[in-house]
């Protein structure tokens, strides 16, 4: 029945003109709704598991994240979708076979440092771009 | 939907992987570290050396970094009375893709036994490094105690040369490097100047043979270096000498897709 009722709800706030919606595929939406949006998710790589402590001298893991969830019309609950995922979604709607749903992907990502011994005793410190995610969109 | 969602989420945290899955993903995470296979340090179960107490510092400064907490701060391993010494690195590891240290190789002294003036060289392979990046700067780091003898009341003008050739009976072919005037008394870590001939070794590793330091008093007469209170390869662990190299990356690392 809460259902129902947001069904009525959200149908009254899409103000899309009937005629861009294909029959069946707005109820579509609908089903998804019990669905998680795209959001951040917990994800730890551990060097610790991976048994690497012994030449991985810091950090003994990091905190990684991922993206999941669904990207469906209308987008207004993900903050970060962009213009293009939004009509792509709309595509989506009225042809399913042409354009896939927008993809739940991050939207900044930022560098992890790791300090590790070479074969030689030697130390490195390096610095590896794009490891974590800060934010998750539609795209 | 919610069955999914546990499901996804029973996948992701509580799969116990195989021992096949799990030296894939050490493959997969490896190649993405652009390391060819997994290093094998020897353990030598001692105090942890100099290199890497450095480097640790310097992974604090760089992590705390990357969580933007601290802009451009960065905390080096050197007490305050030397501080003044050391050039201001801040940019430099900020902008830094890869640091490296090297343990020193090979340490021959002239000293007090042999003829003036005393020296003691060093020697560092710096053969195993990043690919696709350049060196912005490279720096000896040496640890200073208290000097002994009749000069603790002077200042020591400590001096790092570039062996450029070197000849069998007679000086060798040398390339002043960095200097740094010392009052005897002070104790901590020197940090000298080597980027230029870090370049040099990149280029031709055949030309790296080592950096030489010479002390002398204000009037030139030579101070041996152990005598200085200079920490050489058979000094404590944690006060070894050892060279730092910062690079950066060329442009971003280009992983061949699958």
């Amino acid at each position: 029945s809460v259902r129902r009722a947001m069904k009525k709800k959200e149908r009254k706030t899409n103000d899309l003109p009937q005629s861009n919606i294909v029959s069946g595929k707005y109820d579509h939406y609908h089903e998804s709704e019990g669905r998680e949006m795209c959001k951040r998710h917990e994800l730890y790589v551990s060097f610790r598991d991976l048994e690497w402590l012994d030449w991985v001298i810091a950090p003994q893991g990091y905190a990684a994240y991922y993206c999941h969830g669904e990207c469906s019309f209308p987008l207004d609950s993900c903050m970060n979708a962009t213009n293009h995922a939004i009509l792509q979604s709309l595509v989506h709607l009225m042809k399913p076979e042409a354009a896939p749903k927008a993809c739940c992907a991050p939207t900044k990502l930022s560098a992890i440092s790791v300090l590790y011994y070479d074969n030689s005793n030697n130390v490195i410190l390096k610095k590896y771009r794009n490891m974590v995610v800060k934010s998750c969109g539609c795209h | 939907g919610s069955f999914l969602k546990n499901h996804l989420h029973s996948s992701f945290i509580h799969r116990k992987l195989s021992g096949r899955e799990k030296k894939e993903i050490q493959r997969e995470i490896l190649s993405i570290m652009g390391l060819p296979g997994r290093p094998r340090p020897h353990s030598e179960g001692k105090l942890p050396s100099s290199a890497p107490l450095f480097m640790l510092d310097l992974y604090h400064a760089m992590a705390s970094e990357d969580e933007d907490d601290v802009s451009q701060g960065v905390s080096h391993p050197v007490p305050s009375s030397l501080s003044t010494q050391i050039p201001p690195l801040g940019t430099v590891i900020s902008e830094a893709d890869t640091v490296m240290s090297f343990v020193n190789m090979v340490e021959q002294d002239q000293d007090i036994f042999h003829q003036k003036p005393y020296w003691k060289e060093f020697k560092f392979d710096l053969t195993q490094l990043p690919k696709g990046e350049t060196v912005t700067a490279a720096e000896f780091r040496i640890y200073k105690m208290k000097s002994f003898g009749r000069s603790t009341n002077k200042t020591l003008h400590i001096s790092v040369y570039e062996i450029n050739k070197s000849h069998h009976k007679r000086e060798s072919n040398l390339f002043l490097l960095d200097v740094q005037n010392i009052a005897a008394k002070e104790e901590g870590w020197l940090a000298f100047d080597i980027t230029a001939a870090s370049n040099r070794w990149l280029l031709n590793p055949k030309y790296n043979l080592g950096l030489r330091l010479y002390i002398e008093l204000d009037g030139g007469q030579s101070v041996d270096p152990g005598l200085a209170g200079l920490v050489g390869r058979r000094g404590p662990r944690p006060k070894q000498p050892f060279l730092v190299t910062f690079f950066r990356a060329n442009q971003p690392p280009i992983r061949a897709p699958r």
